[in-house]
């Protein structure tokens, strides 16, 4: 779930 | 070596690091890259302080922290690539390269050693797909004109994944 969440919060950088 | 005892992360990148250092001090680079392997949290305390280096507006600074970044890859196995395989660190690198973030103030000679390792990258490492993501948006947005040439000896050849010693 830790993964899951982590994974969902992993965004690229606006530009 | 006796002296190393006690040394951490951070301790062995500062000197890894340091801008009064002559030229690339391999010992404290395989020191702060066998310290990784030995902490179970290693790599994920590791790109923290990376990206803290390779911001800093001293350039030699920001080039040995670069150095150590590709050392790491190459001898940290996948614990270390899963962590640099982030949009975490990896919007790091890209705030170094946009001039909408830290690109204006930035060397080139910075600039472009971090877009040879995202290239190389995505040629060692196509599993860790957004690196890939990250070095075809910069394309996108026209910081990458084209693929850097990348030097035959940066072939990044993935070790096998070390397993972290109980403290």
């Amino acid at each position: 779930l830790g993964e899951e969440s982590e994974e969902r919060d992993d965004h690229l950088l606006p530009m | 070596m006796a002296e190393a005892e006690g040394e951490s992360l951070e301790s062995w990148l500062n000197k890894a690091t340091n801008p009064s250092n002559r030229q690339e001090d391999w010992e404290y680079i395989i020191g702060f890259c066998d310290q990784i392997n030995k902490e179970l949290e290693g790599p994920q305390i590791a790109v923290r302080l990376l990206a803290h280096k390779i911001h800093s507006p001293q350039e030699w600074e920001a080039v040995q922290a670069l150095m150590v970044l590709e050392a790491c890859m190459k001898n940290c196995g996948r614990r270390f690539h899963n962590e640099v395989g982030k949009f975490r660190f990896l919007n790091e690198l890209i705030k170094v390269v946009s001039p909408k973030y830290l690109g204006d103030r930035v060397s080139e000679k910075v600039k472009t050693k971090v877009i040879e390792l995202l290239y190389s990258w995505t040629l060692a490492l196509p599993e860790e797909s957004k690196i890939k993501d990250a070095y075809h948006m910069l394309k996108r947005q026209g910081i990458v004109h084209s693929d850097p040439p990348i030097p035959m000896d940066w072939t990044l050849i993935p070790s096998p994944p070390p397993r972290p010693k109980n403290p």
